[in-house]
């Protein structure tokens, strides 16, 4: 019977006591279904991801869209003010999600979105991560591991090149950049881990 | 749910934003 939802892709941490557990679910897929798609359609202008399997382009996308959207919305957890932002553009503060429940997962989405904002990249840097991020996904479903490795080769070595060019003096941030993607992968683990355990009821 | 993507009807919503393309894509 949770009263609150800490997820800032809900437009706010308040549940409508009345409202029926379809009726949630169907408030948060109006903000969560646009924000994979528009994951879906960052993957298709990857430059090669429409030339892997339909299978492996489904099973990566499965794998790495909430790595993606973290990536993405790392803005919405600001560090200096305390704050997560949610979808419907209301800030609450680090206590009193913590007050609804927020753990440990905060806590990390915190850290991540320090050291990431913390590196300065510009908007091409971030979308080459974000293209890395994606391909670097869980590969356990995955039919054609070698085409997604070729292609996490093929992204690395340009991003490599890209943070080369822009940052020629702080060779660093590229191992920070990689050092990310492990961190991700406990992030989606603490978030699956916490999906697996979230119920509606009807 | 065992899967947490399927708990969110992730699949779903991958596979019609993946097709989508390929409708529309001219003959």
């Amino acid at each position: 019977n949770r009263m609150h939802l800490v997820c800032p892709m809900n437009m706010s941490p308040h549940v409508d006591p009345h409202k029926s557990g379809h009726g949630i679910w169907e408030e948060f897929s109006h903000s969560f279904t646009p924000a994979v798609r528009e994951v879906v359609e960052f993957a298709k202008r990857i430059p090669g991801f429409r030339e892997l399997s339909q299978h492996d382009q489904v099973s990566l996308l499965k794998a790495g869209t909430f790595e993606v959207l973290v990536v993405r919305f790392a803005s919405l957890f600001e560090v200096k003010d305390r704050t997560v932002t949610f979808l419907g553009g209301k800030k609450y503060s680090v206590e009193a999600l913590r007050a609804m429940g927020a753990g440990d997962l905060q806590n990390s989405m915190f850290d991540f979105s320090e050291k990431l904002t913390g590196l300065g990249l510009n908007e091409e840097e971030m979308s080459l991560f974000t293209a890395v991020v994606l391909v670097s996904a869980d590969r356990s479903g995955i039919e054609n591991a070698n085409s997604v490795e070729a292609l996490q080769e093929t992204l690395i070595r340009a991003l490599r090149s890209l943070i080369t060019k822009n940052h020629p003096n702080e060779s660093a941030i590229f191992t920070k950049l990689l050092l990310k993607l492990p961190d991700l992968r406990s992030l989606n683990n603490m978030h699956s881990e916490q999906l697996l355990a979230f119920k509606v009821h009807p | 749910f065992s899967d947490p993507a399927s708990n969110l009807g992730l699949e779903d919503i991958i596979r019609k934003a993946l097709m989508g393309n390929l409708e529309e894509r001219p003959e």
